[in-house]
């Protein structure tokens, strides 16, 4: 019987025609090595869920992902987490969002579901729970990093100009390329 | 945003989607990624999907859980099901893509926007990593 997994890295990140081939092949790397993690859970058995929290760590525990490590800043300057997951034996669920000190969001979310009676925990309350079960927190800094610090500055800067130019009888700007970077990083 | 959707050996599925949402975010804005039905759905009965693009257009479009529920209802296969649902999403202006999977091993990876990475591995294929 077949079985497998299919991942993704995001959309409207950069694109192939303005990505250096190092970096076009750090991207490959990264992908490979959650997909092949993902699918050893699966060759040796395991479960579809145990297989996407995998596959999702080592993607959030690298810089190049929006996700974990290397997340987009919010506008306070810190990164700011979400995640869920679902089992579709069961159809239980788990969700988590505006974290900012869990090194593993997709961990957290499937904790919510196994051992909560709930679907989705937020912010702080989300964190306290974390840390019932033992989990330890990072500092956000664990998150940051310069590339995304430069994405949050230029989108800053570019808000302030628009700022400063609107006027009622102009016409909403038209997603471009700069501004779908900007907003998934 | 990334994500992730499964089939294991007994036939279960399951999709996990992780993020850290939109750079200069306000208010304690959310995306998609957190809402189930929206970014994140799985059923053994029809698909596991996981999205990733504008997250205001895929929770009013309630993206995942729309593309299983075509399938529920009216038994559109997966593709179709996941172009149709991202068509609604570009209807309305918003852009980005899911992937998908059925219990019988059959993918869709609908995106509607450049820049998208995407990979997958089955036991009867090699892996296959590409980047739009």
């Amino acid at each position: 019987k077949r079985y497998g997994l299919v991942i993704h890295g995001g959309a409207g990140v950069i694109e192939r025609a303005a990505m250096s081939p190092e970096r076009e092949a750090e991207y490959r790397t990264a992908l490979n090595q959650a997909l092949q993690a993902g699918y050893a859970v699966l060759d040796q058995g395991g479960s579809a869920l145990e297989a996407v929290t995998a596959a999702i760590n080592l993607m959030e525990d690298n810089p190049l992902f929006n996700a974990g490590k290397g997340a987009v800043f919010n506008a306070d300057g810190i990164c700011e987490l979400d995640a869920s997951v679902m089992d579709g034996r069961t159809q239980a669920a788990g969700a988590v969002a505006a974290l900012h000190h869990i090194k593993n969001p997709i961990n957290l979310a499937r904790d919510v579901m196994l051992k909560s009676e709930h679907v989705m925990l937020v912010g702080d309350g989300a964190e306290k729970f974390a840390q019932s079960l033992g989990y330890q927190l990072v500092p956000n800094a664990y998150f940051q990093t310069d590339w995304r610090r430069e994405q949050l500055k230029k989108a800053q800067e570019q808000e302030k100009e628009k700022a400063g130019k609107k006027t009622a009888a102009l016409p909403a700007a038209p997603v471009d390329y700069f501004t779908r970077t900007l907003r998934w990083g | 945003t990334v994500g992730c959707v499964a089939l294991d050996r007994a036939g279960n599925l399951a999709a996990g989607t992780s993020t850290g949402g939109m750079t200069n975010k306000k208010y304690g804005r959310v995306g998609d990624a957190p809402i189930i039905g929206a970014g994140t759905y799985a059923n053994n009965a029809t698909c596991a999907v996981s999205a990733t693009g504008w997250g205001e257009f895929f929770i009013r479009v309630g993206v995942a859980r729309d593309i299983a529920a075509q399938m529920e209802y009216r038994g559109t296969p997966l593709r179709a099901a996941a172009a149709a649902t991202i068509a609604k999403v570009a209807q309305l202006g918003g852009d980005g893509g899911v992937i998908a999977l059925d219990a019988q091993g059959d993918i869709a990876m609908e995106f509607n926007s450049p820049g998208m990475y995407r990979a997958f591995r089955f036991s009867d294929r090699p892996a296959v990593i590409a980047i739009y």
